[in-house]
This record gives structure tokens, C-alpha cells and sequence, in this order.
């Protein structure tokens, strides 16, 4: 495991502890989509079917744990905690999951490594994952003040998926034969979402001011 | 091409 990989499920497991802060301590979600994060618990729910019969490493097997448990307990205090979700902004976030859900499934039919059911539903959560941040996004441009916990999670979020960039290209040069080509246009189609949103990040950082996206 | 590496990602 080289170090991009390293840092980069770190920026991911940071992510989750922001936004676990302010939905815990703050007790507010204002400003996150719960379609995003219900989508979040769908790609991992479908990646880690493996998690006991495919054994990579420990850290591997943690790290599933903690993104399955960190995801659904994220979903479940946005619907269901008394607090937590009467600070959610239903009305805005209006995305479908199924525009989403039903493309990603009908592509990873179409375009797979094998045709197991493992391995489909495997291929279905990098595409989902691959536009997942969807509805964040157009929540996040619909909302007039951002917080800096929920501008930070998707910054982290942004960064973690640069981060896995940065390792495929170390592993296609430090790995004899080494090529994941579902997973690499997945992920460079998910880390191109964020290019607009960095931009303004970046920018309202630079002039001190808070964090807003044109409408 | 076909992918090569088992699922040794996150």
C-alpha cells in the first residue's frame, strides 16, 4: 500500500468523523442530502458483500466495517434520531435516487469483469459511488449558507478521491501488469464532480470568505 | 483489456 492510498482513506475516514461531529455533537444536518449518504450506504452495502468470504488484510476488513457501520449510522440519525432530523432540508433535496440507481445498475450489466452476481453488484457500487456526491452537490448550490463542517466534508470527500488517483498511477507504475480500467474511469469521473466545487472552495478560502456557489 | 488485480481497494 503506498502512501497516496494511505492518506487518501484517511481524508475518507476524516470525512465521515466531520460529518459524524456535526450530526452527533451539533446535532444538525443541515445542508447534507440524505440521498447522498443513503446512496454512500448502497455502495458500500453492495461493495463489501465480500467482506467474509474475500480477505485482503485486517485494515482492509476494519476499514469495511467502520465505512458500513459510520454510513447506515449516518442514515439512521437523519431519519430517525428526533433532533438530528428535524434539521434536515427535505424540501431541497429533491434528487431521485432511482435516476441515479437505475443507470448505474443497467451499466454494470452491461460493462463488468465477470458475470457473478458478487461481481456485478461489486461493478454496480464503483459506478454509483462514481455519482453518488450528486445530490450533495446540487443541495450544497441550493443552500445559501454553507456551513464550514459541511464545506470541509466534501472538501475531504474531493480529496480522498484525488488521493486514490494519485496511488493508481504509483501502482500502474510500481505493479507488474496491474490495471483496473472500470475503477479508473470511475474515479476519474467522480473526482471531475468535485473540479467546480474545489474551485470555489479554494477561492473563497483564498479571499477569507465564507463558502457560497453560484446558482 | 480485461482488469487484472483482485479487489484489493476500499
Amino acid at each position: 500500500m503506498n502512501i497516496f492510498r494511505l492518506c487518501g482513506d484517511m481524508t475518507h475516514l476524516l470525512s465521515v468523523v466531520v460529518l459524524l461531529l456535526k450530526i452527533h455533537t451539533i446535532k444538525s444536518c443541515a445542508g447534507i442530502s440524505l440521498k447522498t449518504q443513503e446512496l454512500y450506504a448502497l455502495v458500500f452495502a453492495t461493495r463489501y458483500l465480500d467482506i467474509f468470504t474475500h480477505h485482503v488484510s485486517l485494515y482492509n476488513t476494519v476499514m469495511k466495517i467502520i465505512f458500513l457501520g459510520t454510513s447506515f449510522t449516518i442514515v439512521w440519525y437523519m431519519r430517525h434520531h428526533k433532533v438530528v432530523r428535524q434539521t434536515y432540508d427535505k424540501e431541497q433535496d429533491t434528487f431521485k435516487h432511482y435516476m441515479l440507481i437505475i443507470p448505474c445498475f443497467a451499466l454494470a450489466l452491461l460493462i463488468k469483469t465477470k458475470f457473478t452476481p458478487l461481481e456485478v453488484l461489486w461493478t454496480f457500487s464503483i459506478y454509483l459511488e462514481a455519482v453518488a456526491i450528486f445530490p450533495q452537490l446540487v443541495l450544497l448550490q441550493r443552500t445559501k449558507n454553507i456551513d464550514n463542517l459541511t464545506g470541509n466534508y466534501v472538501f475531504l470527500l474531493g480529496a480522498y478521491r484525488g488521493l486514490y488517483l494519485l496511488n493508481w498511477i504509483v501502482r500502474y507504475f510500481t505493479e507488474k501488469g496491474y490495471r483496473q480500467w472500470i475503477t479508473w474511469i470511475s474515479g476519474i469521473v467522480q473526482t471531475a464532480l468535485y473540479a467546480d466545487f474545489f474551485y470555489y472552495y479554494i477561492k473563497c478560502w483564498r479571499n477569507n470568505e465564507k463558502l457560497h456557489l453560484p446558482s | 483489456t480485461e482488469d487484472t488485480k483482485e479487489h484489493d481497494e476500499l
